[in-house]
């Protein structure tokens, strides 16, 4: 286990310590880490993302690492924080790591939906959307990932307010979502952005709103399957690969289909842990073995990525 | 936080179109309070659905009713939460 002071990255953790901790990592590393707010939630929580950096200039080219934007699948947010110690532990020490940060910035925002995260903590632990108010509904929320400006409001998404996947009123109406779109767009020199979800154990690349061929299908695939062979490597962790509407569902309004229609062409979706037995409820005993098969494959994603740039 | 007593995730297994809207409607239905946990538009891949206590039996009929394929993933909800939440608390006094 990766402790730092008393953060058990084997378990799972409320939105203030994970924020706490987030902090810490960025005051033991002050070289290479920072904690950055980007925005805040609807109800006025900060969105903290830590941005890992070796070198100067704010352009370097970059890869976004999202977790958590489905407050429920809290694998999601242990295995980001998880990632973040291990970046910090291994720069330095492991060439991958070390390389890909001598020629990139990665931006790591663990809690993609602060409001949903601590609603799942305080009243409904299966709570998957945002908490935006609709008026003239009594329901709530609505889904971050069906909120993005990518075929918005297309199949695979709902316009009714008590849907689990209610897209919104408009495109980025969830200021959670606007302001990752914001930070991003006005960076400009994003490369890759992953999106960690649970569950299924898939790892999925566009699209999600059709089922026509992403024009880099090919070579998102072959990354994809070696990452998965990488992830499986550690403990034979089985996952399915794909473009996501033909692996699951289609679905329109998603984060990653979005960034990679904005010029982020190493785009791709994890459905960690695990196939169903628990479903979004993984035994905390399980937070590191995953997050550790995870980074196998994320690593290779973003190796790919360095020795791809464009 | 609210309680899931007697809740049960239930896998669907779809077999062809028709079973799919078949579950379609199951899963329209509002008074039964169905949560869609996984869903899947591609056959042969299961979809899993949190089922609170009260619909347990009218969704249990309709599935046998209609010849739908289906298993009990989780059979104790509240017992999983119950775990979730010990350990929390001895992490936190940890």
């Amino acid at each position: 286990e990766r402790s730092s002071n008393n953060f058990n990255y084997g378990a799972y953790h409320s939105l203030e310590a994970i924020y706490q901790e987030m902090d810490s990592i960025a005051g033991d590393f002050p070289h290479l880490a920072s904690r950055v707010k980007i925005g805040h939630s609807f109800e006025d929580r900060p969105m903290y993302v830590l941005k890992f950096s070796t070198g100067k200039g704010s352009q370097r080219p970059a890869i976004w690492l999202n977790a958590g934007i489905h407050s429920r699948e809290w694998i999601s947010q242990a295995t980001a924080m998880w990632t973040a110690r291990k970046i910090v532990s291994d720069y330095g020490k492991d060439p991958a790591i070390t390389s890909i940060l001598k020629k990139m910035d990665i931006f790591l925002l663990p809690v993609a939906n602060p409001d949903g995260y601590v609603h799942t903590h305080t009243e409904n632990r299966l709570w998957r959307k945002t908490r935006s108010l609709h008026p003239g509904s009594p329901c709530i929320g609505v889904d971050p990932n069906r909120n993005w400006n990518a075929s918005f409001a297309g199949r695979g998404a709902s316009g009714n307010p008590c849907s689990e996947v209610y897209h919104g009123p408009h495109a980025n109406s969830e200021v959670e979502v606007k302001s990752v779109v914001d930070f991003i767009q006005k960076h400009g020199n994003f490369k890759c952005f992953i999106d960690l979800h649970s569950y299924s154990q898939l790892l999925m690349y566009p699209y999600a709103y059709t089922a026509k061929e992403a024009p880099d299908a090919d070579e998102l695939d072959e990354v994809a399957r070696r990452a998965a062979k990488a992830l499986a490597s550690l403990s034979g962790t089985q996952y399915r690969v794909g473009s996501t509407a033909t692996t699951v569902y289609q679905a329109s309004g998603s984060s990653v289909d979005w960034a990679y229609d904005n010029g982020i062409k190493y785009a791709f979706t994890f459905e960690l842990r695990d196939t169903g037995h628990y479903g979004f409820l993984l035994p905390a005993d399980q937070i590191i073995p995953t997050a550790e098969e995870t980074w196998l494959g994320l690593k290779t994603i973003m190796e790919h990525v360095r020795d791809h740039l464009y | 936080r609210g309680k899931f007593f007697g809740d049960q995730v239930f896998r669907i297994n779809v077999r062809n179109g028709d079973e799919i809207s078949k579950l379609n409607e199951l899963v329209k239905s509002d008074n039964l309070k169905l949560n869609i946990w996984k869903s899947s538009c591609s056959l042969g891949h299961p979809v899993d659905v949190l089922v609170p206590a009260v619909s347990l039996q009218p969704v249990e009929f309709f599935l046998k009713s209609q010849g739908l394929d289906y298993s009990v993933t989780i059979e104790d909800l509240q017992a999983l939460l119950d775990k979730e939440d010990e350990e929390m608390q001895y992490n936190q006094e940890q």
